[in-house]
């Protein structure tokens, strides 16, 4: 016992307390977990408990810059965060469980969280009892540095509410984890609005869309009206978009007027046509040749790969991204205008001089919510002067880019979780 | 559901003898529950603060929980009981934080809210001094996170846009 003890005194887990902001936090942002051995709850089976914990953690790292990653084979001292169910006095812990009612668990700042295993837990949406999951959420939360809070709807509560089909981390608890981690941030390979009509019961075509970020081989859809992404993103992006490569893609362009209807990915220097009626890869294109082709072959004088792209209707023009440079292709002509490329800085000129990207864009993206393009580059974003903001000062140049703002400002908790917990 | 642990299924765990919790239902009990969540401080009190001395690893953290009540000498028990200001004052705060009528009474809602299961975390901390950090001034957490706009002061205007209160 006694060279345990000192094992646990000379390797105490690493566990910094940044400067003393009233509430300790970890400092760093990969997080191992572990339920412990002999702690497992004799109600649910091991894989709903894991499944929950996994859960748990996932909801808190959607929201934040934290990562969480079960680590079986790491000596016990170096598990950040171990989890157990225990009666009475448990795990040899210094607070003891007062039987079913009452008290359901506990957390310590940094470290541990037991739960009352007299205590009724239940997996999501079944019946009447304790949620696991929402416990789970609550003392990860203290674990992770979040004390009590007194607001309707947050779920740091002290008391236990029977969940409503589906809790989630609302704004205001994102704000208080990220006022102790940071907000979410890191560079996009595309942003895009995907568009896609549909048949109302009366046969109308209404046309809907939603905006994705997409980053590597992860993306989210971004909920614009709830300043959210979509609750469990991110997802692979195999699994949303059917025939897409596994690493993500460069850009996206969807040409659209009143001939054309046809969305694009571009990847390295390989393009695919998407079937967005029956969401997938075109296998052919109208003469039979099978995707993905050569960039070069069907847009003459563009070759990827590629920074980014769009498509502005207002000259029928796709723009080709590349390094410093930018590529203005005629969709009617198929042709590539005389005078591209140009240099980036001149055909978006800063309204700021000196404040501009001016090379290696990383997404641009035309947005239906903010009828605007937006330039994005690593964490800060440029917004190109619209058609209303000449109107409203006519001395703005065309395509000028506007000051630039930080990503994390426009659009909310875009927020990377573990692989290991990608569904 | 039943649960078995042993092959020959002859230990069926009787669900109905899983050791209940005490139920709160007198002001002796109340104070033990506020002592035990802090809202009567160890400091309120010298009774109080005997029974919450730093304790070694092996004793409690909170020497008075709801099992070991019985254990109390019946003195202390009713010194306890004497603390009556520092239990109305205790008993209005948690009344507020738990937005109840703050009437500084044991009435049936407070006695409600306080046999809610919940978590064993304390409420109410002995907040150290607390130290202004390089961006955001706190004086005091709670409020801090109860009023996000001053988080980003230099994004007032997007957290007023998006401020659920103002929604």
């Amino acid at each position: 016992r006694k060279r345990h003890l000192a094992a646990l005194l000379k390797n105490r887990r690493r566990r910094d307390v940044g400067d003393w902001t009233g509430h300790m936090s970890f400092s760093k942002t990969l997080l191992k977990w572990r339920v412990i051995g002999e702690g497992y709850s004799s109600q649910l089976s091991i894989d709903e408990q894991k499944y929950i914990f996994r859960l748990g953690f996932r909801m808190w790292s959607e929201v934040s810059p934290l990562e969480f990653q079960e680590d079986l084979h790491s000596p016990l001292e170096d598990i950040d965060i171990r989890l157990g169910f225990g009666t009475g006095r448990h795990l040899g812990c210094s607070q003891r469980f007062d039987g079913a009612g009452h008290e359901f668990a506990h957390a310590w700042f940094l470290g541990d969280i037991h739960f009352d295993d007299d205590e009724h837990f239940t997996v999501p949406n079944t019946g009447s009892g304790i949620s696991l999951l929402k416990v789970a959420v609550h003392e990860i939360g203290h674990v992770l540095g979040l004390p009590h809070i007194y607001r309707a709807g947050s779920i740091m509560q002290p008391s236990y509410l029977p969940q409503d089909s589906g809790f989630e981390i609302d704004w205001m608890d994102r704000k208080s984890i990220q006022s102790l981690y940071g907000v979410c941030q890191g560079r996009f390979s595309a942003v895009f609005d995907w568009i896609r009509k549909e048949l109302t019961p009366y046969g109308e075509v209404t046309v809907r869309f939603n905006t994705y970020f997409m980053r590597d081989g992860w993306y989210w859809l971004y909920e614009n009206r709830n300043n959210r992404t979509r609750y469990g993103d991110p997802v692979a992006v195999p699994v949303g978009w059917n025939g897409l490569p596994d690493s993500g893609v460069d850009a996206y362009v969807h040409v659209w007027n009143r001939k054309t209807d046809a969305v694009y990915f571009f990847k390295g220097v390989q393009y695919w046509r998407y079937d967005s009626e029956n969401d997938r890869v075109f296998a052919n294109d109208s003469l039979g040749r099978s995707y993905p082709r050569l960039i070069s072959d069907d847009f003459p004088g563009v070759i990827g790969p590629l920074d980014t792209a769009y498509y502005d209707r207002r000259d029928a023009h796709v723009y080709f991204f590349k390094g410093s440079q930018v590529f203005r292709f005629d969709v009617r002509t198929n042709r590539l205008a005389k005078s591209s490329p140009q240099r980036i800085t001149a055909v978006f000129p800063a309204v700021v001089p000196g404040d501009h990207p001016v090379r290696n864009v990383d997404a641009s993206y035309f947005s239906y919510t903010h009828n605007s393009v937006f330039l994005l580059k690593g964490e800060r974003y440029w917004r190109v002067v619209s058609a209303r903001d000449r109107r409203r000062k006519p001395s703005l140049p065309l395509n000028a880019l506007l000051p630039h703002r930080d990503v994390d400002q426009q659009w909310f908790d875009i927020c990377d979780v573990h692989s290991s917990s990608l569904r | 559901e039943k649960i078995f642990h042993s092959r020959d299924h002859s230990d069926v765990v009787d669900m109905n003898n899983i050791h209940q919790a005490e139920a709160i239902t007198d002001k002796h009990t109340a104070q033990l529950f506020l002592f035990k969540y802090g809202f009567i401080r160890a400091s309120d009190s010298d009774e109080v603060q005997s029974l919450a001395e730093p304790v070694s690893d092996t004793d409690d953290i909170f020497p008075l929980n709801l099992q070991e009540a019985g254990a109390l000498s019946r003195s202390s028990r009713t010194e306890l009981q004497n603390q009556q200001p520092e239990f109305i004052s205790a008993l209005r705060e948690f009344q507020r934080v738990s937005s109840l009528p703050v009437t500084g009474v044991f009435d049936d809602a407070t006695k409600a809210a306080m046999n809610q299961p919940r978590c064993g975390v304390p409420d109410q901390e002995e907040q150290p001094e607390l130290t202004e950090s390089n961006s955001i001034s706190i004086q005091n957490h709670t409020e801090v996170m109860q009023n996000h706009n001053e988080v980003t002061p230099n994004s007032a205007d997007v957290m007023q846009n998006h401020n659920p209160a103002v929604r």
